[in-house]
């Protein structure tokens, strides 16, 4: 039996948005511990990692290690059906290959309920290294979405270079070239518009823009990112979900063969 | 720039 009760519905609703477009279909580890999924997009150059402790949910029950594997645009299309304040309650249990969504509106007056049908899903699950970045980065998670976006009408690619004092965002194509320069900033009224650069090493990398323009779709879940770099290695991209858990993303660099 | 790399290749299969 697997019960879990999440205060927001909408907060599941923005994060499967968010990875939706990269992975469609996903499988759910349910343990003790929480609630967690990893995927690669079909083209095996991005990996998502979703984590949610069990601590951050209002219940949170799973008697043993339980799979939910899942199409996530048919989890979306359910979930859209939640109101904007409604609690969400998740029920599966071994038996029957289904989850229920129970969203509750504030009032308890509504009580609407969802089942989605399981499905089985082989994929393979990769071991990820805790490995010590060369650089990391934290800035407004706006900031790097505007960023990202506004790069890929430049180029395909962007070039990120993290020196002391700065990090650039670079790309170029066919009408010219465009770098986009930020400098530390920490004097600011809130913690989440300072930007922070902790660098080991100078990095300089290459990634294809496209996935970090779909990573920042993640922008409305946190008010900063964190961004990994390591000469060489897949970037992560972070959005820590408050009091709950996280998303990442992972992104393979290109490499001059 | 050229080869794009899959993420495979850097994290080892459980």
């Amino acid at each position: 039996m697997f019960e879990a009760q999440m205060a927001q519905a909408a907060l599941l609703k923005q994060i499967i948005e968010s990875i939706r477009e990269l992975i469609t279909e996903a499988t759910f580890e349910v343990s003790g511990t929480g609630m967690m999924l990893q995927a690669m997009d079909s083209s095996h150059v991005s990996l998502v990692a979703l984590n949610l402790r069990s601590d951050g949910f209002q219940l949170f029950r799973a008697d043993r290690p339980f799979s939910m594997g899942m199409n996530l645009n048919h989890m979306a299309k359910m979930l859209k059906c939640a109101g904007k304040d409604d609690t969400l309650t998740m029920r599966a249990d071994e038996a029957n290959d289904l989850v229920t969504f129970l969203f509750e509106s504030p009032g308890n007056e509504r009580l609407a309920e969802f089942e989605l049908k399981l499905m089985d899903i082989t994929s393979e699950n990769l071991g990820i290294p805790d490995a010590e970045y060369s650089a990391t980065v934290s800035m407004p998670s706006a900031e790097f979405q505007r960023i990202v976006k506004d790069l890929g009408s430049i180029g395909d690619t962007v070039e990120i270079t993290v020196t002391k004092d700065d990090v650039r965002f670079a790309a170029s194509g066919d009408i010219g070239n465009a770098t986009i320069k930020c400098r530390q900033l920490l004097d600011t009224e809130k913690p989440e518009d300072r930007t922070l650069i902790e660098m080991v090493e100078p990095v300089n990398l290459t990634f294809a823009l496209r996935y970090l323009i779909n990573f920042s779709k993640a922008t409305s879940l946190a008010p900063s990112v964190t961004i990994k770099l390591s000469t060489e290695m897949p970037v992560v991209v972070e959005y820590k979900l408050s009091d709950i858990g996280y998303v990442r993303f992972y992104l393979a660099p290109k490499i001059e063969d | 720039v050229s080869g794009q790399r899959s993420i495979s290749t850097f994290f080892a299969t459980k």
